[in-house]
């Protein structure tokens, strides 16, 4: 169930990132920003929301760079992950060369990130 | 479990659990189960503690000596009329027939909604997130603006319209006596628990109408053999039984029970899954029915019986819905109880579109945008009309009669402290 969630709110973050950019005509990189800005300070809301960008920003940013949809990114930063035996769960219509091979060819872009690495080993 | 082992931490994690697993809330000072913090489990969903330094100050208790010193039951009313000498409390209350009105519910009575603003683009700004605090601190749920306890005005659309609201003005004696007690995922199972949290002194308050609506859980799961894990009609009516039995050891004499059937949750799929979610509206590119499969596939699917394209099993979960249905309805038939009488009503989906219809409205607005399952805030307002109108026209006795001193307590007490 935790895995579930987790690849749900990436999916609906990563969402929202693209399409703040696609509307606002802006970078990945400021559509993260403008995501984090747009929350209360309470809570230090604002701030977790850093946190996590400063985790996954880079690399969700490269991976929309290059055109990737939500439920690709997600799975290539591995907060979305393939069960033995079962499809790629994906809430987009797969991408034309198919999800599988999407994955793989995303997760050559991100292969060289920091904090995959260490999530990896956690 | 490391951190919760840090001596200094030891005492607040047991705190923590402890309001997570019984639902109570967080800041109540003298324990009495009513708080003056809004969130956390406080007065957004049971009404507010107007003293919190005193266990015997709560709303719903029958009042202390009149309340001649003090408002002892939070309800606004207290003092003695100058003129006469009379507590205002005897004056107003004392044939009033006051009673409070609570929810042993699931995520519906509790009012789940994520906001559609959060996750569409257009509409993202300071603004549309500065409710996202409270709705960490209440669970994503809304019980003040909902159709059995909401007692505020709604900023999330719609409008607010509630039994208790209506129990209210019908006799301004019941301020404040409502509690939501009420749980996301909350089943006839479940709710055996969650019912501890219930606050009601058999002998010091007032009598209740308890709305027992759990309106889909027990047909309801994220599993893959979704049929396997629904509630059978056995266990449904041993685990009713056993709620209505600790109801009868809680509630005072005089109280009422109405149970609600389940809903038939077709409704979802026929007027959703060809309409396009608020994360598909931009690009065209995504329908209910793929976050539908994703969820299924996720297996987080608040309901893979209903929320599947396998028209089959919709009808199978539908078929098992009206079994539980009538277990319900059975129970209200064959089984008496010695501090409440028992009533069974269906959940009135079909009458809250007719009469949404008859505003001009499309059935597929009365459904949650984002979560694609839940009643929204257009439902839970006509919905607590439907209800309200069925009560008052089958069994006017529960509602208690009007009370005519509505107007001298609001000339005298304005707003009863508000709520």
């Amino acid at each position: 169930h935790h895995s579930g969630h987790t690849c749900l709110g990436c999916v609906l973050v990563v969402s929202v990132i693209e399409q703040l950019a696609m509307f606002h005509n802006s970078t990945a990189k400021e559509a993260l920003e403008r995501l984090c800005n747009y929350l209360p300070e309470i809570l230090n809301l604002q701030g977790l929301c850093y946190l996590v960008v400063e985790m996954f920003g880079p690399d969700i940013i490269k991976l929309l760079k290059d055109k990737v949809n939500a439920d690709v990114v997600c799975h290539a930063i591995k907060l979305c992950n393939q069960n033995a035996g079962q499809p790629f769960c994906h809430l987009y219509p797969p991408p034309e060369m198919g999800l599988n091979k999407a994955v793989r060819e995303a997760s050559r872009i991100v292969k060289n990130s920091k904090v995959l690495k260490n999530i990896a080993g956690f | 479990t490391s951190i919760c082992a840090f001596p200094p931490l030891v005492k607040l994690c047991e705190k923590i659990k402890y309001i997570i697993k019984n639902k109570l809330p967080y800041e109540d000072l003298d324990g009495d189960k009513f708080s003056a913090f809004p969130t956390l489990r406080g007065y957004h969903w049971r009404g507010r503690d107007c003293n919190e330094g005193t266990t015997t100050v709560y709303p719903g208790r029958r009042p202390d000596n009149w309340d001649v010193e003090r408002d002892s039951n939070c309800n606004g009313i207290w003092g003695v009329d100058p003129k006469d000498g009379i507590p205002y409390e005897k004056k107003f209350c004392e044939d009033a027939e006051s009673k409070g009105i609570i929810l042993l519910g699931d995520s519906a009575g509790a009012h789940f909604h994520i906001p559609p603003e959060w996750m569409t683009a257009a509409q993202m700004s300071l603004k549309s997130f500065s409710n996202l605090p409270v709705a960490l601190t209440n669970e994503f749920d809304w019980p003040h603006f909902s159709g059995i306890t909401g007692f505020l005005n709604s900023t999330i659309g719609g409008w607010t319209d509630s039994l208790y609201l209506r129990l209210h003005r019908r006799n301004r004696c019941n301020h404040r006596d409502f509690q939501n007690i009420s749980k996301n995922g909350g089943s006839s199972e479940n709710l055996l628990d969650l019912i501890k949290s219930l606050a009601r002194n058999q002998l010091l308050d007032n009598p209740a109408i308890v709305i027992y609506a759990s309106i889909g859980n027990d047909v309801c799961n994220g599993k893959p053999d979704t049929v396997a894990h629904m509630t059978t009609p056995q266990q449904m009516h041993s685990n009713v039984i056993k709620t209505l039995q600790y109801l009868n050891s809680q509630l005072p004499k005089g109280s009422h029970v109405i149970l609600t059937g389940l809903a038939d949750g077709r409704f979802l799929w026929d007027q959703l899954h060809s309409r396009y979610h608020p994360l598909g509206q931009l690009n065209k590119d995504v329908t209910y029915e793929q976050v539908y499969s994703f969820l299924s596939c996720l297996q987080i699917s608040p309901c893979n019986g209903w929320m599947s394209s396998n028209e089959t099993l919709r009808n199978l979960t539908s078929e098992r819905a009206l079994q539980l249905s009538n277990v319900l309805k059975e129970i209200t038939t064959s089984e008496t109880f010695a501090n409440f009488d028992l009533f069974y009503m269906d959940f009135p989906l079909e009458k809250i579109a007719d009469e949404w219809h008859k505003l001009g409205g499309e059935s597929w607005q009365l459904i949650e945008p984002v979560d694609g399952f839940h009643p929204n805030q257009i439902s839970a307002a006509l919905g607590a009309s439907v209800i309200w109108q069925k009560v008052l026209r089958e069994w006017p006795h529960v509602l208690g009669k009007e009370n005519p001193f509505n107007k001298q307590i609001e000339d005298v007490f304005k707003d009863q402290g508000g709520h």
